[in-house]
């Protein structure tokens, strides 16, 4: 695992973070479900909770679908390639690139279209990096860069477990069961 | 676009699902260093924008398969365990087109993925997309 420059952290003693979601994407519950599960995996291991707020100028992580230039710099570009981005503590925004085919729940592996991608599984990804974490070498953890479509990879591996806990110790109530691999199903898919 | 479930897919889009926007790097497999190949800066791009090529000239990339982008290849490949040939083969181009996150993967021309070993403590430093995430805030 490795960490932003000068390893940014949320602050010592947060225990909780709230986030938002861009109120003109107009999301569904079913959306914001998955990104629910997604904080739920790292609040499992690590000492941090995440908790939804309405108030998106407010929140401490503040989650968008975005295309093209979005006025960060940083414009998505278009199917596949960069699916999403997300800053280092504690900047706390997250975006992804809108013109992506995401499925939200079901298995993902069974989509008829080769351009599908598990939103979930990016989603446990980009957290990481608003909790801190960079990208690591390591295949099987969810902090490696690429992910191809209809492929789900939700499970935190040892590397990931690891990194956070370094950052932020560990959940008392996490018992380690370790993990071999992080991907719960997956096929070939596009690649 | 976004799908409740797969089963929600339209079957009409299904086949008419647009190609990756890093598909056409594929071309590119096989080029060597030394050689100039038309559209070969979309490549440089690629790796500068995730940190393997830390400077960019003022103006444009040029096609020339340089030293910048050999070396560059090299750090790419060792950080996706790939052998490490400095070569655009089939290999890498696969894994150079696959979805990615868009937060750098190179801190200061130093490689921050691969340590070596998964428990290592390392320090990212800095990159393109990571220095503008400290400026920024």
């Amino acid at each position: 695992y490795t960490f932003f420059d000068g390893k940014p952290r949320w602050p010592e003693g947060t225990t909780e973070l709230t986030y938002a979601f861009d109120p003109g994407n107009n999301l569904e519950d079913v959306v914001k479900n998955v990104f629910a599960r997604a904080f739920s995996r790292w609040s499992e291991v690590t000492t941090i909770n995440f908790t939804e707020t309405t108030s998106f100028s407010d929140a401490d992580v503040k989650i968008g679908f975005y295309t093209g230039n979005h006025g960060d710099g940083e414009p998505f570009d278009g199917v596949l390639g960069t699916l999403a981005h997300a800053f280092s503590p504690t900047d706390g925004r997250f975006h992804l690139d809108g013109a992506e085919d995401w499925v939200a729940s079901g298995d993902v592996t069974t989509a008829s279209l080769s351009t599908a991608v598990d939103l979930e599984s990016v989603a446990v990804h980009e957290i990481g990096h608003l909790l801190g974490l960079g990208h690591t070498s390591v295949k099987e953890a969810i902090m490696y860069p690429t992910i191809t479509a209809k492929t789900r990879k939700v499970k935190l591996m040892d590397d990931d477990i690891a990194g956070v806990q370094n950052l932020y110790g560990s959940n008392p109530h996490y018992t380690d069961t370790t993990t071999t691999s992080s991907r719960e199903t997956s096929n070939g898919g596009r690649h | 676009r976004m799908f409740p479930d797969p089963s929600s897919i339209p079957g009409w889009l299904s086949s008419h699902a647009p190609p990756g926007v890093w598909d056409s790097y594929r071309n590119f497999t096989g080029c060597q260093r030394g050689k100039t190949y038309e559209g070969l800066s979309k490549i440089k791009d690629y790796f500068h924008h995730f940190g393997y090529i830390p400077n960019a000239p003022p103006s444009n990339f040029t096609d020339d398969f340089d030293d910048a982008l050999e070396a560059a290849v090299k750090i790419y490949q060792k950080n996706f365990n790939l052998n490490v040939t400095g070569e655009l083969d089939d290999a890498t181009l696969s894994q150079i087109v696959r979805p990615r996150c868009g937060v750098a993967d190179i801190i200061n021309g130093t490689t921050t993925m691969n340590s070596g070993k998964s428990d290592t403590n390392t320090t990212a430093t800095s990159s393109t997309k990571l220095k503008f995430h400290t400026v920024g805030h």
